[in-house]
């Protein structure tokens, strides 16, 4: 953990949250 | 320490702005950062490293696919590799949230869905990094040259092993325009034709001595 270079830490981080958004309004159980 | 956040701050304005605001549908955009590695240099005996330039992640924006019912669907991969791509994706969603089992803003919606080809792609862009020259990043910095590969003949027959991979992941175009500090590579899942207005806006965007 402590070894990812903090670019690559914070570009991971804005990929995983952007994916979770794309896929709860694309979910038919979204409101 | 807030100068350099501000610095990646705008860097991911600018990679978003340059994909948001295009008239074509590219997939993702990322910012090689031209860096030195110390470490790969050799010792010349007196304790002194020399240090080989190279283009290491610098940042990187995610738009996605638009969803088109006529459009080719890729190959699809084996159930054993969706379940290794979603396994990756669980276990980097636990690292970025600490470590503690949990996930990016609690939910765990993300390790479950399908993991696309292009986003696979960009997640494994990330470890990656070219020496000066080598790769198309490096290629389009060492020779101060817009490479633009487009259709999924071009990009299969190159000779960089980025562009044939991409190729694989469902990519149709890719794109590496080099700035002063490094090089701002473009991918789509679409056919996009070389246009100078993608170009002019890099310039503006990338390059300080430009006002960018």
């Amino acid at each position: 953990e402590g070894d990812l270079p903090i670019a690559r830490r914070k570009s991971l981080q804005r990929f995983l949250e952007k994916r979770k958004e794309r896929i709860v309004s694309t979910s038919p159980y979204s409101p | 320490p807030a100068h350099s956040q501000a610095n990646e701050d705008t860097l991911q304005q600018r990679l978003q702005a340059l994909i948001e605001c295009a008239r074509e549908s590219w997939t993702y955009a990322v910012f090689w950062q031209l860096s030195y590695d110390f470490a790969a240099g050799e010792d010349d005996g007196g304790g002194n490293s020399s240090n080989t330039p190279l283009l290491a992640w610098g940042d990187g924006y995610y738009k996605g696919e638009e969803e088109k019912p006529m459009k080719k669907k890729p190959t699809p991969i084996s159930a054993a590799e969706q379940e290794h791509r979603k396994r990756v994706v669980r276990e980097l969603n636990s690292l970025i949230s600490g470590g503690g089992g949990g996930t990016v803003n609690g939910g765990d919606e993300a390790g479950d869905e399908e993991v696309t080809d292009t986003e696979w792609f960009f997640l494994v862009s990330m470890t990656q990094s070219f020496i000066n020259g080598s790769g198309l990043p490096g290629q389009a910095f060492s020779n101060s040259q817009t490479i633009w590969l487009s259709g999924s003949n071009a990009l299969a027959g190159s000779s960089c092993e980025r562009a044939r991979q991409g190729q694989v992941y469902g990519l149709e175009t890719m794109v590496c325009i080099p700035t002063e500090n490094g090089v701002v590579e473009l991918g789509s899942s679409e056919i996009i034709h070389q246009n100078s207005d993608l170009m002019d806006k890099v310039n503006s965007f990338f390059n300080p001595s430009n006002g960018g």
